[in-house]
C-alpha cells in the first residue's frame, strides 16, 4: 500500500506539472530535434535577427511597454531582451507557485513558510526548468517560438554576456541525466520543500512532506530508468549547483542595479531577491 | 514576512492572472 501512496503522488505531481507549466520537455525536446512538425523556431542568432524576433518575443509574452511604468523603454538591445526575459519570469514564477499549491500539504503549511519556500525555492526551480530548453548551442524561449543561439548571447555587452553561461554549463550536464517531465515534477517538488531556507518558523511538517516526496522520486527513478544506475543520489547532488548558481545569478542582478542606471527590476523579482543571501 | 512579499503572499492566496502580474 505504501508503493501504491507514493507512485499516486508521482501521477499527482506530474499531472499538475503538466498543468501549469506550458512547456514540457518532451514538447521543448522535439522543437530542438526538428521533430515537432511545422513548429520550427525562429532562430536568433545576431542584432538584426533580434530585432525580428523582438516582435515575435512581446506577442509571446506580456512586453515591457505593456507594464507601463510611466516611461519608454530604454535604449539599448541588452536591457530590451533583460525586461522581456523578466516579464516571461515573473509569470514562471506565478506558474511555480501555482504548481507548489498543489503538493499534498503545502497550503496547510504556516503562511509565511509558504512564502519563505518559495522565496528561496523558485530561482532553484526557474533555472532547473531552464535544461530542457538548452543545448550546447543556445535555447529555446518565448514558449518555443525563438532557439537563441550561445554565441550570440555571449556577444552582448557584460555583464547580460555573464547571465547565462553558467547555465548552460549545468544544464548540458543535467541533461546527461535524461530526465522525464515525471522525474522533474518530483524534483521540483523536493527543491522547493526544502527545510533548510533560512527564517523558517515550522520545519518539521517541510520536513516530513519532502521525505514523502524523496521516496516517492527514488521510487519512481528506479521505475523509470532501470539501468541509470545511483540515478537518484546523481539528481540530488544537483541540488548544490542550484543553489551555487542562484547565488552568482542575484550578484550579478545587483551588479546591474548598480551599473545600469535607469534599469527597472519587476516588483515581483525585487520580493525575491531583496536580501535573499 | 508577508508583508515584504505582498505579490507573492497574492500568488499564493488566490491564483493571479499575467495581466495582474
Amino acid at each position: 500500500p505504501e508503493a501504491a501512496d507514493l507512485r499516486a503522488l508521482a501521477r499527482h505531481l506530474y499531472e499538475a506539472y503538466l498543468k501549469y507549466f506550458p512547456l514540457t520537455k518532451a514538447k521543448a525536446r522535439a522543437i530542438l530535434s526538428g521533430k515537432s512538425g511545422d513548429n520550427v523556431p525562429f532562430v536568433i542568432h545576431d542584432i538584426k535577427s533580434l530585432m525580428e524576433g523582438e516582435q515575435l518575443i512581446n506577442n509571446g509574452q506580456t512586453s515591457f511597454q505593456e507594464h507601463n511604468i510611466g516611461s519608454d523603454p530604454p535604449d539599448g538591445v541588452e536591457l530590451r531582451f533583460f525586461y522581456s526575459c523578466q516579464s516571461r519570469s515573473a509569470e514562471a514564477v506565478r506558474e511555480v507557485t501555482e504548481f507548489a499549491k498543489s503538493i499534498p500539504g503545502f497550503v496547510n503549511l504556516d503562511l509565511n513558510d509558504q512564502v519563505t519556500l518559495l522565496k528561496y525555492g523558485v530561482i532553484e526551480v526557474l533555472i532547473l526548468m531552464m535544461s530542457p530548453l538548452m543545448n550546447k548551442d543556445g535555447t529555446l524561449i518565448s514558449y518555443g517560438q525563438i532557439f537563441m543561439t550561445r554565441e550570440f548571447l555571449k556577444s552582448l555587452r557584460k555583464p547580460f554576456c555573464q547571465m547565462l553561461e553558467p547555465k548552460f554549463d549545468f544544464s548540458v550536464k543535467f541533461n546527461t541525466l535524461e530526465l522525464d517531465d515525471s522525474d522533474m515534477a518530483l524534483f521540483l517538488a523536493v527543491i522547493i520543500l526544502s527545510g533548510d531556507r533560512p527564517g523558517l518558523l515550522n520545519v518539521k511538517p517541510i520536513e516530513q512532506l519532502q521525505e514523502t516526496v524523496l521516496h516517492s522520486l527514488e521510487l519512481h527513478l528506479k521505475i523509470n530508468h532501470p539501468d541509470s544506475l545511483q540515478l537518484f543520489a546523481k539528481v540530488l547532488q544537483k541540488m548544490t549547483d542550484l543553489r551555487q548558481m542562484v547565488t552568482d545569478h542575484v550578484q550579478l542582478i545587483q551588479l546591474l542595479k548598480k551599473t545600469e542606471v535607469d534599469m527597472f527590476l519587476h516588483p515581483l523579482l525585487q520580493e525575491i531577491m531583496k536580501d535573499l543571501y | 514576512l508577508k508583508e515584504k512579499h505582498k505579490i507573492l503572499h497574492r500568488l499564493l492566496q488566490n491564483s493571479t492572472s499575467p495581466v495582474e502580474l
